[in-house]
């Protein structure tokens, strides 16, 4: 359910993107789209990392993770001001 | 602000940097509450076009619109669907949805690094001057990633990725989460990104000191900055019925006391309340409070919400009392009564009094700004300490900045004490932190890059971290507010800046991206947390004998394994050097017997721009001595130059 869902930063390996995609961020959701039938992309990370942060359920998290090109995928962190 | 420049010699040296007009224009990013864009901070009188590599933007939104930049504020995002997807939707009528700062702590950073020259500055007239940023003629883009709800990993990396592709220079970061290692922080991670791209990524230690371990923003790429204390006092003693004095620190500008003293009562008295000594809200008893002045120790809630909590039961006035958790650190405040700040043994004495007397009495007696305090810069004792929580081997922080009652521009969305209550409204606020120590780095980075352009964000961390001091001009040591005592690399890293002569630093320690991936080879990463930080497959070479105390830093940070047996570890570094053909001397000092220091080759004969290496070896005498901790310093000089390294030991 959406009310488990926590916010996950997934690491692509841009690299091992496969030739099929004409462009990464079809890739990006590709991946997405094949743990969840609702997820979608809050933002799309093009110089500080490849990669996208998206809302998740553990359980597609894991299965995300598990899956070639994705490098890792990060829970949200909450930072504080100093 | 109105006295760092002064402290830091700037005021002398103007000259010296060349800053916009030689067209070495420099951007400097701030990651934080965002701007308060009508700031005279941000006032762009004589500024020139903006340059043409900029590729930012000004965002509209609540209270926002693109005519709020100019020649000075020349970028404002803001980046909130990580938060809005953690707490739900912002809600506009509370907060601005835009790169507005509703809070103040941007507004105060962006201007410490790099706002224009105001006049006739001042908080209620405290600390009044000109106040200036470090890079004055730096151009300035806020990325707000900060919101009423906090600050999300997802925003911030969102602001460090468009951060490098608007081309900042220099990247500012006053916020910390925890420990964590480098794969898995996003501050790390987008860092690395940013220094790849050219950009110095400048980031507050945190405020967890003195406790050990306390440090955040640790990677090697990021300059960590810790916090030391200005030669600027705000004082307010408090004068008790038996005739006895005690200094304390106050900004509280309004309705005087009266002239004759005030009965005063400990809030531990004036409470059914097990915590009401620290004056939380809702705990005093306005019946015993109300026409007097109370005692409150710190701790739990914020320093000035306990004037509110004061103010609310009647009271008249306040001393707050630090604890031993503060010691005899005194931060001042912009309380909302009559209030002063005491140290733990001040506050112990007045307590003695208090319980002693049927009628104790006091009066609050503020004496406004002092300047010329001495010694100074001290340690902050919030300032977070080492060692290095995630690779030891790594000695942090890598310098100390002023970040002790800092005055620097605000947002008029809130008071200075940031309270709901607090209906008053600044220009400029002062407050404390290694926030606040982190954008003065971050300034003086730009001042370094405007004038050597060619600098690696490497280099120019060297020029600052060689060049600073660790004495005062007396001779004496630094010290850390936390002990009364000398303060050691743990607590100052290099030392406290010096921009004037980082500014000609005669040799860096100079570093490549190349480098820090070697570095994460020696410390047994996988190719896939690798290939997370850099964005690009990388193989450790499995022929290389890689190492972390190879690693090119300008600091040496020796860890001796205790499991018996002489012990030897070397450090190998290269030198570039940066300024005219010389040679150079080495010359090491240790407070640790136990360990034999020695520098080969010990002098290094440099042309223009050659690079040499040498080896440091560090050879324990096999027995694990009592202290576990040990210091030593490394100079290279050629008799005008001093190239410094702190060192630390441990086993």
């Amino acid at each position: 359910s959406s009310s488990l869902k926590s916010t996950y930063i997934v690491h692509m390996a841009k690299s091992e993107m496969p030739e099929s995609f004409e462009h990464h961020t079809l890739w990006y959701e590709s991946s997405l789209q094949s743990v969840s039938d609702s997820a979608e992309m809050m933002y799309t990370y093009e110089n500080a990392i490849h990669g996208f942060s998206t809302r998740l359920t553990p359980e597609e998290a894991r299965l995300l993770e598990s899956q070639t090109g994705i490098l890792a995928v990060l829970p949200e962190v909450k930072y504080e001001l100093h | 602000t109105t006295r760092t420049p002064q402290f830091l010699g700037l005021d002398k040296s103007a000259d010296m940097f060349p800053e916009s007009s030689s067209g070495n224009e420099v951007v400097v990013g701030v990651l934080d509450t965002g701007v308060w864009p009508e700031s005279k901070s941000f006032n762009d009188a004589g500024f020139g076009p903006i340059p043409t590599t900029w590729k930012g933007a000004c965002e509209s939104g609540t209270n926002f619109t693109a005519a709020n930049c100019n020649k000075k504020l020349i970028g404002a995002r803001f980046f909130s669907k990580g938060v809005e997807a953690m707490l739900g939707p912002i809600d506009e009528t509370t907060e601005s949805k835009s790169p507005r700062d509703d809070d103040g702590h941007g507004t105060h950073t962006s201007s410490t690094a790099a706002g224009s020259v105001v006049p006739d500055a001042s908080l209620f007239g405290y600390a009044s001057g000109t106040a200036r940023g470090m890079a004055t003629r730096a151009r300035v883009a806020v990325y707000k990633v900060c919101w009423k709800g906090g600050c999300f990993s997802s925003d911030i990396l969102a602001a460090i990725d468009k951060a490098i592709s608007d081309n900042v220079n220099v990247l500012s970061l006053s916020l910390g989460g925890g420990m964590s290692d480098y794969f898995r922080d996003s501050v790390a991670i987008g860092a690395f990104s940013a220094m790849e791209k050219g950009i110095l990524v400048s980031c507050s230690a945190g405020n967890a000191g003195p406790s050990a371990y306390s440090l955040s923003n640790v990677a090697p790429w990021i300059t960590t900055v810790g916090a030391g204390t200005l030669d600027r006092d705000f004082p307010a003693s408090v004068s008790l019925g038996n005739g006895l004095n005690y200094s304390g620190v106050s900004l509280y500008r309004g309705n005087a006391l009266p002239e004759s003293p005030l009965p005063l009562i400990y809030a531990g008295n004036a409470t059914n309340a097990t915590n009401g000594n620290l004056c939380m809200t809702g705990t005093l008893s306005p019946e015993l409070v109300a026409g007097k002045i109370v005692l409150c120790d710190r701790g739990m809630n914020a320093r000035v919400q306990k004037g509110a909590v004061v103010k609310a039961a009647g009271g008249l006035g306040m001393v707050l009392s630090n604890t031993a958790a503060n010691g005899e650190e005194l931060v001042a405040d912009t309380h909302l009564l009559p209030a002063t700040a005491v140290g733990e043994r001040e506050g112990n004495a007045i307590k003695k009094y208090l319980f002693s007397e049927a009628k104790p009495t006091v009066k609050i007696v503020f004496q406004g700004t002092k300047v010329g305090v001495e010694p100074s810069p001290v340690v902050a004792a919030f300032s977070s300490r080492g060692p290095n929580s995630i690779t030891p081997q790594i000695l942090k922080p890598d310098l100390i900045a002023p970040g002790v009652n800092i005055l620097a521009g605000w947002s008029k969305a809130v008071g200075p004490t940031g309270l709901a209550v607090d209906e008053r409204r600044v220009d400029f606020n002062i407050i404390s932190g290694t926030s606040m120590s982190c954008p003065h780095v971050s300034g003086l980075a730009a001042l370094i890059k405007s004038a050597h352009p060619d600098w690696s964000p490497a280099a120019v961390r060297s020029a600052l971290m060689t060049t600073a001091y660790i004495a005062y001009k007396n001779g004496n040591k630094l010290q850390d507010s936390a002990t009364g005592k000398s303060s050691t690399p743990f607590d100052h890293g290099s030392g406290h800046v010096d921009p004037v002569a980082a500014l000609n630093p005669g040799l860096v320690y100079d570093l490549t991206a190349d480098d820090y991936l070697g570095f994460l080879c020696a410390l047994n990463y996988t190719a896939t947390q690798i290939t997370s930080l850099a964005r690009r497959k990388f193989q450790c070479d499995a022929g290389k004998k890689y190492s972390v105390s190879d690693l090119n830093y300008p600091s040496f940070a020796v860890v001796f394994d205790t499991m018996g047996g002489a012990n030897v570890v070397k450090h190998t570094r290269i030198l570039t050097n940066v300024g005219p053909a010389g040679t150079y001397k080495a010359s090491v000092t240790s407070d640790s017997k136990n360990v034999k220091i020695t520098v080969e080759p010990e002098e290094l004969s440099f042309k223009a721009n050659e690079k040499k290496s040498f080896t440091v070896t560090f050879t324990s005498s096999g027995s694990t001595p009592q202290k576990l901790n040990g210091f030593g310093r490394l100079e290279w000089t050629n008799g005008k130059n001093v190239v410094g390294s702190p060192i630390s030991i441990s086993w």
